[in-house]
């Protein structure tokens, strides 16, 4: 089983890969890999080694093909479909952001149940009702969710999201919530970042 | 020298045990936690054990004392002064967001160049004129800070949050910035926790 900080790093060589190629850097090593994401080579060659035999001993690696392997592994080689439930602030700064179609993440559909917004078409983006979404969701065939709405709703947008065939999820909503057994979610609270900057500034200090 | 995934895993535990706290449980095992957070128990020891003793063998740990300590580990048990550069969707968001301040970060001041937003205050805080930054920073006292504007701006926000004291930021913009030595930053790019359930996604496949 590949730990899930493994994936997180994979994620991070991606980008230092992309970087590479982006200022003509055709082949790399682990050294250099290194160098520009802050963990040890040791480190580095084994992540790797979870998903296979990149590179070779002594000439390094190939960044194009390497790029190629980890995009495959991350499921970034191909587009995904995706629906926001909740276009507030934070829903609507999610919409907006470049880095999701960078990475093959296409917000194709938004949900929400301020009348002031169904109907509308934010960033390209139709805004349904939330009361239709199963519908839109099935007739879509919508792969991944986002939820960005306040707590009280967030059991019946992850309900609604599951009843329309979403089996991946993504919640900024705070609280507990009941997650069918084939259906994964993944939490984010911003402020557990902080806590990363709080913890280091405490441990200098 | 302690993982960062240490830490990370250090803010689930306090999570976990508030929870418990809030249900009125007030002694708990490694085993209950394991089964509250998704990491062995052994995971859960090995975390504790790079910050003292906590516990008594057999019987346990007192979920207060507990969370009193991870608390003082990850340095949320004071009060941090926050700005945030830039109002936009994502930084009123960041502003609104309640989650900040129950783990003691108060965002005591914006800044933007948005003649309409400067001046207002939004969620209780007011929002400077960003050329006036390194001198509220200053007098502010301010400790952390929080970037949410354009990448074009990013090394400037960054430039300016140092020049007023801040030596903590956290910034969601993209591309890449040039950091003095005693200034430690943490990136967020919200597109990684969906490569995390992309990946989840295929190896299941
Ligand atoms: N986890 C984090 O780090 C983090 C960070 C910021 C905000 N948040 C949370 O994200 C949520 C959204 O934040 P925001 O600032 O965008 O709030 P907001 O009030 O601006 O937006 C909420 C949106 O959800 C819609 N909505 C409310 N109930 C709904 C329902 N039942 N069905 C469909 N749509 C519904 C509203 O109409 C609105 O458009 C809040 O719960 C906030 O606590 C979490
Ligand atoms: N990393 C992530 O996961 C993530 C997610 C969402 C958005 N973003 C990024 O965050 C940034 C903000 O997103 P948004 O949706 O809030 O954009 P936005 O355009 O709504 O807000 C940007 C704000 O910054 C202000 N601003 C612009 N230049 C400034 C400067 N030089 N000094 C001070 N203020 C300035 C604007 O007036 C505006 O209020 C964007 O760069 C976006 O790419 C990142």
């Amino acid at each position: 089983k590949v730990p899930q900080t493994t994936v997180y790093r994979m994620s991070l060589y991606y980008r230092a890969l992309k970087q590479m190629l982006g200022n003509g850097i055709t082949t790399t090593s682990s050294a250099a890999l290194s160098e520009a994401v802050g963990f040890t080579d040791a480190q580095i060659r084994k992540d790797l080694a979870y998903f296979g035999q990149f590179g070779v001993p002594g000439r390094g690696y190939e960044v194009e093909n390497l790029l190629e392997a980890i995009a495959s592994v991350l499921g970034i080689n191909r587009r995904w479909k995706v629906a926001l439930v909740g276009v507030g602030h934070l829903g609507y700064a999610l919409l907006a952001y470049k880095g999701f179609k960078d990475q093959g993440f296409d917000i194709c559909c938004a949900f929400d149940n301020d009348p002031d917004k169904i109907g509308k078409t934010w960033e390209g983006v139709p805004i349904h009702d939330v009361a239709e979404a199963v519908d839109v969701l099935r007739e879509s065939r919508i792969e991944l969710g986002v939820i960005a709405i306040p707590e009280a709703a967030a059991q019946n947008a992850l309900d609604m999201l599951v009843a329309g065939g979403v089996k991946s999820i993504l919640t900024f909503a705070p609280g507990r919530l009941h997650v069918p057994p084939d259906v994964r979610v993944r939490r984010v609270d911003l402020a557990m970042e902080l806590e990363w900057l709080s913890y280091h500034a405490t441990s200098i200090a």
